[in-house]
């Protein structure tokens, strides 16, 4: 058994959660933030068999999209600056960041 | 040291915490939603010494209930279908789903 | 590489999140609860290198505070009293509670 941990962007969860539940998997939705942005994204947790990471990770780079986003730059610049700098600048996000661990034991009850 | 991460139903959250921490265990509640059903759950995190496992997973047992949920089936029956079925479906939903983790190191600051 | 995840005080969040960006770290924000106190915390995900941990775990010590806590203790003693007790108990809540998880596979898309 491994546990999945999924960033993504909140965009994509409804289509990755039906594609899931469609082959039967089970996964859990957490609300999260990006501490970068300091904008909301979705963290998921999926926990699979062994030999079912690489479908589910196909899954997921299938649905989920890199998408640029605009920022006011009072959030994202280098603070040493103390100009107001009134420019947005483009900050791309990644379709999502995908951790993978080993389950030491799994129990259903 | 090894982590728990549960799953549970809101209507046991807070008797489970209660007979955890009487017996002296740490633990951090996470708002959660289950991918299928879209409804609200909780997520655990408990983490407890190794040989302390298996007490941590039968207070979870012994508090956690399986329940019938009733579901519009809209948001539950295989999406080829095209007709509009208006009879609920009866999904059974487990006490608990738990994975344990290993962890590498653990430290409180 | 390696998923640390801390447990932090919401006073300490946005600070400890700003020296991790200005270092070129990434990490997710959970909105969470104490289990004992069941007051808010955050729960930080934070994927780093092998090489990386301590200095992460060194940035997590220098920002968080330890605190104490007021509580009303119908919350928090022994359930076993009948009786009201209106004086208020003094509970220290750390810092951090920090687990560091090994990562099987890392990925992003
Ligand atoms: N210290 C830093 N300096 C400069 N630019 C930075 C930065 N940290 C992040 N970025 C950029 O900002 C985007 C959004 O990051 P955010 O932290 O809001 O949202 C992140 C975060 O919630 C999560 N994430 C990414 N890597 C992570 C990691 N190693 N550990 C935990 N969470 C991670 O995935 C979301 C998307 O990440 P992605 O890498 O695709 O996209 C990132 C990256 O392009
Ligand atoms: N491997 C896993 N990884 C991550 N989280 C997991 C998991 N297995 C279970 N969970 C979590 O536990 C909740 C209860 O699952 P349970 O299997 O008891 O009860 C499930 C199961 O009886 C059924 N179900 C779940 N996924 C299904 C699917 N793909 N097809 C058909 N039935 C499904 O619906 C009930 C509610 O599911 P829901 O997703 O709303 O809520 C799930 C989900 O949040
Ligand atoms: N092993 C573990 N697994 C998962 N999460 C963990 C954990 N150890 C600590 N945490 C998380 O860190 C927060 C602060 O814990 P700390 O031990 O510094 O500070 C704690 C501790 O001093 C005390 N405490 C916690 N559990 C207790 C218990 N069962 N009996 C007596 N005192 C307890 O109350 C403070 C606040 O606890 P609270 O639960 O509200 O909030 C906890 C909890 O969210």
């Amino acid at each position: 058994m491994m546990l999945i941990i999924a960033v993504v962007q909140d965009q994509d969860v409804s289509r990755l959660l039906t594609f899931l539940m469609d082959k039967g998997y089970s996964a859990t939705k957490l609300a999260s933030t990006g501490g970068f942005l300091r904008q909301g994204n979705t963290t998921l947790l999926i926990g699979v068999n062994d030999d079912k990471v690489s479908e589910v990770i196909s899954i997921i780079k299938e649905v989920c999209r890199t998408r640029k986003r605009l920022v006011s730059p009072l959030a994202a610049v280098d603070r040493t600056l103390n100009t107001y700098i009134p420019t947005p600048v483009e900050v791309e996000v990644g379709g999502a960041t995908v951790f993978t661990i080993k389950v030491d034991s799994f129990e259903k009850m």
